[in-house]
């Protein structure tokens, strides 16, 4: 099974076009394994990124430095799938 | 597992076994209601099912409805087997409903992705595609919302197969997309079609691959003001509606803009509720909440195509 554990979803609100540009350069760094749940598209809109545990300092860092406020959606991915799946054998077994 | 459907836990996740049992249990306790048509096998060999409500005639004009094109977009698919439950309970009780299935039919294809779907519950729940293999590469699956006839392979998709929007190697390459070209396109008479994603709260309508307006976009933006206000009307969640690619983002080779390339001209995608803080990972406390508000809209949309003919 795919491994979660330390992954977090950001929340990335890009104020400009600017910054829209400088999350699609993050979008095009493939090594940093990110998965966006909602793309950057125009200013105002949220972005979301699932990102892997290695790659948050690398992700924060470049943030930070643009000056492109984000927040933490979910703090660890894996804990949210553990309680998802504790909650599905809980349903199975009631039924 | 319940042999009720009144006893099936809606506001659960659910494998997909568990669903395709939910669905021959519906089946077998509406048999002059639902009948179950399978359109096809996914790429690992899985049957695609589509449900069809109908109240008896034949060669009735009808209402698509699909949730689960993105297999990890859970609460859509979950959404999917209440609305199922919810045809059955409401034809015969309520006017308006009634009335639509007395004249109309109704498909929903509750998993669309089902390969997909089961590898989110098996290896890895944040699985969006499809799990076809591309030859020379190691990475696997197609954005199934990339990988239809309509601006296939233009911007607003990916060439690269290992991305999330990668649109396959040709138009249809999927076989999950091309069982429903084939269905749509031998029936011939659906008049609305209905995609549902999950998150982001919003209604969307063609087109996705250029900025052109849709011919029918004033009626379209209406009818999508109207959706909306149906849906808010239960708990206040609000949603932005337009065309895709002015609400969103440019994509090609989308679901609905092939489909209105067809002639289908109600066609939508929803983007289901965003809390702001689970995304695809959408608690299932929230399930019921998201399917009866959805329904409001779907509601307004399956009532407008049945009085308005065309």
């Amino acid at each position: 099974k795919e491994d979660f554990v330390g992954h977090q979803v950001l929340r990335i609100s890009a104020a400009h076009e600017a910054h829209v540009q400088k999350v699609k350069e993050l979008e095009d760094l493939e090594h940093l394994q990110l998965d966006f749940w909602r793309g950057p598209t125009q200013p105002g809109s949220p972005i979301d990124v699932r990102v892997p545990f290695l790659s948050l300092q690398a992700v924060k860092v470049f943030l930070e430095a643009h000056d492109i406020s984000y927040e933490t959606m979910i703090e660890d991915v894996q804990l949210l799938l553990d309680e998802e799946q504790e909650q599905m054998v809980a349903a199975q077994t009631r039924a | 597992l319940p042999l009720s459907t009144d006893t099936f836990n809606y506001a659960a996740y659910h494998t997909l076994d568990e669903i395709y049992k939910f669905m021959d249990t519906l089946v077998a306790e509406h048999p002059d209601l639902v009948s179950k048509i399978n359109i096809g096998k996914t790429f690992e060999g899985r049957d695609i099912f589509v449900l069809k409500f109908s109240t008896g005639v034949t060669d009735r004009p009808a209402i698509w409805i699909d949730t689960g094109i993105h297999s990890r977009e859970w609460v859509t698919q979950a959404s999917g087997v209440w609305f199922a439950k919810k045809i059955t309970q409401d034809y015969g009780q309520d006017s308006t409903f009634t009335k639509i299935l007395d004249t109309m039919d109704i498909f929903l294809e509750i998993v669309t992705n089902p390969d997909g779907f089961a590898f989110t519950h098996s290896k890895n729940r944040m699985w969006r595609k499809t799990r076809s293999t591309t030859p020379g590469s190691l990475c696997v699956g197609v954005d199934p919302n990339r990988n239809w006839d309509a601006g296939f392979g233009m911007a607003g998709a990916s060439s690269n197969p290992c991305s999330d929007t990668y649109h396959g190697k040709s138009a249809n390459s999927e076989v999950e997309v091309k069982s429903i070209v084939d269905f749509v396109t031998k029936h011939g008479k659906i008049k609305a079609f209905i995609s549902i994603h999950s998150y982001s709260q919003l209604l969307l309508y063609p087109y996705g691959y250029k900025t052109e307006p849709a011919p029918d976009q004033a009626e379209l933006d209406e009818l999508s003001k109207a959706a909306v206000t149906a849906l808010a009307s239960l708990y206040g969640t609000k949603f932005k509606y337009g065309s895709i690619i002015k609400t969103i983002y440019q994509a090609s080779g989308s679901t609905i803009d092939w489909t209105y390339s067809q002639g289908i001209k109600y066609s939508f995608t929803f983007e289901l509720r965003d809390t702001g803080r689970y995304g695809f990972l959408l608690p299932a406390s929230q399930i019921i909440p998201t399917a009866q508000e959805t329904w409001l809209a779907l509601l307004t949309i399956m009532e407008h195509t049945l009085n308005h003919p065309y």
